[in-house]
């Protein structure tokens, strides 16, 4: 059974491997993937034969073996479709964030609660929030991003509850709890930007 | 003297409450800062404790006494002069995040390579990223967030260093490394969702 920690490398080297692939490398070495990742190269090769990846006989992987036994493990990749909600500015910094495709992410559809945001026939339409728990509903979505203020944070997430999606990105300062099988990922960029101020500023007395 | 997780939980725990001050509370329990931050009711009273943060006979702590420990544990909290690199989608959606402020993050300057971008009467000036080390060493500048595709993240990340930059929070989907006593935090949104999407799919199955 994968532990937690486990499959968080595991996707982090998929993820690197795949850059690497789409950089045109036919073969790497567990170097790479430790700089790439920023896990050790003895923990990049521990996993790899607990999982099954062989190396070659002349050193390192193949780019496409890997990939293959990483796609076992982890299950085939498919397409996650996601609706985003909140098209204010890093809403619609998402929306245009074309990068996601190469990762199997799609955002099929945005809610918002402002009228002059709305548009149904843009690429990805923007319709209005009190359809959200319909739309989700009837369109089977499994994943949603919150881009929506700190207010209205819970009552979107309680929308996207009862429309039965079961993973959730948030990006509002408060912390919405994984319940009753929902999965809430909360990135708090604040606290990424109080951390670092942190340890730069007590890394010199070490 | 205190770990590194434990004063990610401090920092936490100060933020929390900081945002429970903002609402007109004036004490706070165990709990509340449990909910809001993740961490167990007992685990937050271990802190306190540990940190020498005193609870009030009827229960709980009083915002202010808690708030004046952590700023003498944490280091007062000064304002955080930021510079901003790559001012595309995401730059802008950071530029234009005014609730930093509440929280000591100034960002004083932008840099960008494109002609079109640039604007140095601008609230927060936009300058050519050939001035970015000059600029950065002589207004003493600490911080930065790089915005920038891909494939300048390097050439960036070297161009703050020369300047004398000590930490740094980068966004594109390339892992910098701290080295030198320069401190980089990557925040990789693809990790986030890639992560978000492998727990949903097999959570079923635990
Ligand atoms: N912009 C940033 O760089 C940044 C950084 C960190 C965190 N955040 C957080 O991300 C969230 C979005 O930030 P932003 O800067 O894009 O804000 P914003 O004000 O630009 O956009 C918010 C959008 O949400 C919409 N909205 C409000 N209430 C809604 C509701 N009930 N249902 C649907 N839509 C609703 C608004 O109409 C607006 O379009 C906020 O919670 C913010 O704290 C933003
Ligand atoms: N937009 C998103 O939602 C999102 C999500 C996750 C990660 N990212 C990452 O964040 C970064 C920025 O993304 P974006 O969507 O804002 O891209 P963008 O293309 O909209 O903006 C990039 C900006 O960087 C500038 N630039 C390019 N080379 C530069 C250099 N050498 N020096 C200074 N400026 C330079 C460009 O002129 C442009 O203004 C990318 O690395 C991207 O992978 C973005």
């Amino acid at each position: 059974i994968t532990t937690d920690d486990k499959v968080t490398r595991l996707l982090r080297y998929r993820s690197a491997v795949r850059r690497m692939k789409a950089m045109g490398l036919s073969r790497v070495y567990s170097d790479n993937i430790a700089d790439a990742t920023g896990v050790s190269a003895l923990q990049v090769r521990k996993d790899f034969c607990e999982e099954g990846v062989r190396g070659v006989r002349r050193g390192g992987y193949l780019v496409d073996s890997v990939l293959a036994r990483l796609e076992e493990v982890l299950g085939k990749d498919t397409t996650c479709v996601f609706v985003l909600v909140g098209v204010g500015s890093l809403g619609t910094a998402l929306l245009k964030y074309d990068a996601f495709a190469h990762y199997g992410i799609k955002i099929v559809a945005a809610f918002d609660v402002d009228p002059a945001k709305l548009d149904a026939r843009a690429p990805i339409p923007v319709l209005p929030v009190k359809d959200l728990t319909n739309y989700c509903r009837t369109h089977h979505i499994r994943y949603a991003i919150i881009t929506v203020p700190e207010g209205a944070a819970i009552e979107v997430y309680e929308a996207l509850v009862a429309g039965g999606v079961k993973g959730i990105l948030n990006f509002a300062p408060v912390r919405l709890r994984s319940a009753g099988g929902v999965i809430v990922n909360n990135v708090n960029l604040v606290y990424e930007i109080e951390q670092l101020v942190y340890f730069v500023k007590h890394a010199r007395s070490k």
